[in-house]
């Protein structure tokens, strides 16, 4: 079965399937115990190291190993954990299980150009105004038409000591937005790489007194990227590359990471994103047979009703037009092979002396004749006439 | 009435012989 494809062989949009995206990625975390190595935590001893690695590895639950911190001693307590995803996923959910108390302050970023840029995703906190300078999220979610990073409660410590940090894109997102209509929610859910900011400790108040604070360390485990590998609606799975970069595994005409533009012959109309209801394929230019490359004309979609737009280049075999569908000048279609054949255009052939030019009708063949003369090449005298001397008038009336 | 190609070798170029085809 092709989840691109009908039964007919018809394309329809189809999506990988939902991932871990963060599974197996390497996390860098800002801040990381056991180096230099203490009591607790030895980043060279496989048995007292927390290395970031076991934020994203796939290990039991019944008796997590945490990444830890350093102790964090003075404010500001920040420490960063960012998740490359290796290329564009469409997010679900983001959730990141703690070890110890969870903190009071988290920022979720987002960036959607492989770290270049971020952008928040959504806070959470005790006291979104104090830390984030934002309102606590409305009960029924973003005010305006789009979707907004929000500032929801910190997450609860739990009776184990841990807690639980989840997000959910819906979170931000106003209800009723559809993701195959929605061009601001495809971009709401689009991300390269996430960000999570641990911003205050659960045991710092609302105070900043560092003075006051004891040394504190953040640690977790399970953090997961919930998400489908972007693919605009053209592939149904991601693999890797020969680089090793992971990548859509593109159909429907389509190419690139994101199956994000037509294949080079496949212009015929512009790339669009495939939706439950329409596959958007992109369709190769209609030669012939007879060229290998094409360009899109976006006068000559509309001028068509917006069905094609293709226009052939360098056509081959002595063909010529926007589709390679007539012959060009010196050359006629013959009428005994199809229009896609090699040898669909066979030349003139005019006669050097008895055709008044080189170029035949393209349908029939017929060389333009001089007085006189007949034939297809024009390279006989008529009947009533005979050869002459003359190359000008090679043909002249029978005495 | 089938009527014979016409022979090159039958022209005179004398005062074509810009005209003339190469062969």
């Amino acid at each position: 079965v092709d989840p691109c494809h009908d039964e007919g062989g018809a394309p329809r949009g189809c999506v990988p399937g939902l991932v871990n995206a963060a599974l197996g990625r390497e996390v860098l975390a800002s801040s990381t115990c056991g180096r230099p190595a203490t009591r607790a935590c030895d980043a060279s001893d496989p048995r007292r190291a927390h290395p970031s690695a076991l934020l994203t590895s796939a290990g039991g639950t019944a008796s997590p190993l945490c990444w830890r911190s350093d102790l964090l001693h003075r404010v500001p307590l920040n420490v960063t954990l960012t998740v490359p995803l290796g290329k564009a996923f469409e997010l679900v959910f983001v959730s990141l299980r703690f070890c110890s108390a969870p903190p009071a302050s988290v920022a979720l970023l987002k960036s959607q150009d492989h770290g270049r840029s971020w952008a928040p995703l959504g806070f959470f906190s005790s006291r979104c105004g104090l830390d984030y300078g934002r309102p606590p999220a409305p009960a029924d979610g973003p005010a305006g038409p789009g979707p907004e990073a929000l500032c929801f409660p910190a997450p609860q410590a739990q009776p184990d000591g841990g807690g639980l940090l989840a997000f959910s894109v819906q979170d931000g997102s106003p209800p009723g937005l559809d993701l195959d209509s929605s061009p601001v929610l495809q971009d709401w859910v689009t991300a390269t790489d996430i960000r999570i900011l641990l911003t205050r400790p659960a045991s710092v108040g609302d105070t900043r007194d560092s003075e006051a604070m004891v040394p504190y360390s953040y640690s977790a485990t399970e953090l997961q990227v919930g998400g489908r590998c972007k693919c605009n609606g053209h592939a149904s799975r991601c693999l890797l590359d020969t680089q090793g970069h992971l990548t859509c595994d593109c159909r429907h005409g389509t190419e690139g990471p994101d199956c994000g533009r037509c294949k080079p012959f496949y212009c015929d109309r512009p790339w669009q994103r495939a939706t439950a209801w329409e596959a958007h394929a992109c369709l190769a230019c209609s030669c012939n047979g007879h060229a290998r490359r094409c360009r899109f004309n976006m006068e000559l979609y509309r001028l068509s009703g917006r069905r094609s737009g293709g226009v052939c280049l360098n056509c081959r075999h002595n063909t010529a037009g926007r589709h390679c569908h007539y012959c060009r000048e010196g050359f006629y279609r013959d009428p005994g092979r199809p229009l896609s054949d090699r040898r669909a255009c066979r030349a003139c052939d005019c006669h050097p002396v008895g055709a008044a030019g080189k170029t035949c009708n393209q349908t029939t063949g017929q060389c333009p004749c001089k007085d006189g003369v007949t034939g297809l090449t024009c390279n006989r005298c008529a009947p009533g006439f005979q050869q002459s001397r003359s190359p000008v008038a090679p043909c002249v009336k029978t005495p | 009435e089938v009527m014979p190609t016409l022979d090159m070798a039958l022209f005179d170029w004398t005062d074509y012989e810009d005209l003339k085809p190469e062969v």
